[in-house]
């Protein structure tokens, strides 16, 4: 400090034990919140399911164990590359779907992500799980779209279709780091996949009342390297 | 770094825990129960002004020895932390979507003077 100045904890000896107390609270949350960049703490109106948490987080940890390093998705969307080891903030992002309407033949499922992290994150990496409900024997086609609203919310456009064979119940992964890198890079925080059988065999997925087969999307991100300019 | 005790009035290391029952935010944050924050106070005297780990260079104690007795030149010593490491949090964030980050520096794990 310079010199007659005081040091930034002096004056909080003086302060009586409460009122310490609740200055070094208010403290804990102004820096928790400013770190996360929230404005407010969040009011959540509806928390996910434990069951659905619990086995979203075990399955991210399977896949971490698996993969001894994740990789890095390129801006050009080909083969990925190490991620190199900087002191960047990082984070992991679960995405539960919320279900939109669905027919006889399909299904549309919304992940919507979070507007704190839009644009000033880029994307390593991200996978869809989903839970197939097969009934009976032999494989069963499944073609999975991605689709981005447009500017203006509406007019969805389709920005990947994978053709899936499904030879059994349970969970399948599949890649979408590139179409979520793409919708952070357009400030938008809405990913909507469609999920279409070709004949009206009814829903794929389990219904809303198996809680810990929820589909979701988990999501690596890393805060941007601020541009820095150095003078010698 | 020394962790307080008693009435010790020189720099020192205090913990405090932020309990998020206490403060209403443990339904949007899953894990940890709380926040180990801990702060540095206490008093620096100038023969103090070091970096722990630069305690035992001769040129430290020699700058220490100028700044004692030269008080007019020297500039004041605060009691701040000089290691600490991240916080994980588990959380959900406006969009409900559950967020698992490790935020650096958030735990003060031991102070000196500067």
């Amino acid at each position: 400090a310079p010199k007659g100045m005081r040091c930034p904890t002096c004056g909080l000896a003086a302060l009586a034990s409460s009122t310490q107390q609740d200055v070094l609270k208010a403290l804990a949350k102004q820096s928790i919140l400013s770190k996360l960049r929230l404005p407010d703490r969040p009011n959540i109106t509806q928390p996910v399911p434990r069951g659905a948490l619990l086995t979203a987080l075990h399955r991210l940890h399977a896949q971490h164990t698996d993969t001894t390093e994740p990789s890095r998705i390129p801006q050009d969307g080909g083969t990925p590359h190490p991620r190199p080891r900087v002191g960047l903030q990082e984070y992991e992002i679960l995405s539960f779907a919320e279900s939109g309407s669905s027919t006889s033949r399909s299904v549309l499922l919304h992940f919507r992500f979070t507007r704190d992290l839009s644009g000033s994150t880029e994307i390593l990496q991200a996978t869809l799980y989903l839970f197939w409900a097969v009934p009976g024997l032999g494989t069963h086609p499944v073609t999975v779209r991605l689709l981005q609203p447009g500017p203006t919310g509406l007019n969805a456009t389709v920005t990947s279709e994978t053709q899936l064979q499904v030879p059994r119940s349970g969970w399948t992964t599949l890649d979408v780091g590139a179409a979520v890198q793409q919708l952070f890079g357009q400030g938008s925080q809405k990913l909507t996949v469609e999920l279409e059988v070709p004949e009206a065999r009814g829903s794929p997925l389990l219904d809303d009342s198996s809680d810990s087969r929820w589909p979701f999307v988990a999501a690596q991100a890393r805060a941007r390297a601020a541009h820095r300019v150095r003078r010698r | 770094g020394v962790d307080c005790s008693g009435d010790s009035r020189m720099c020192c290391r205090r913990e405090f825990f932020v309990d998020f029952k206490d403060i209403g935010w443990e339904d949007w944050i899953i894990h940890p129960e709380g926040y180990h924050m801990n702060y540095c106070t206490g008093f620096c005297p100038r023969h103090m002004a070091a970096a722990p780990g630069l305690a035992a260079s001769f040129h430290s104690a020699v700058l220490n020895i100028i700044k004692a007795t030269n008080a007019e030149a020297a500039a004041d010593s605060c009691c701040v932390p000089t290691q600490r490491r991240p916080l994980s949090l588990l959380y959900y964030d406006r969009d409900s979507n559950i967020v698992k980050t490790d935020i650096p520096d958030m735990i003060v794990d031991a102070c000196g003077c500067t």
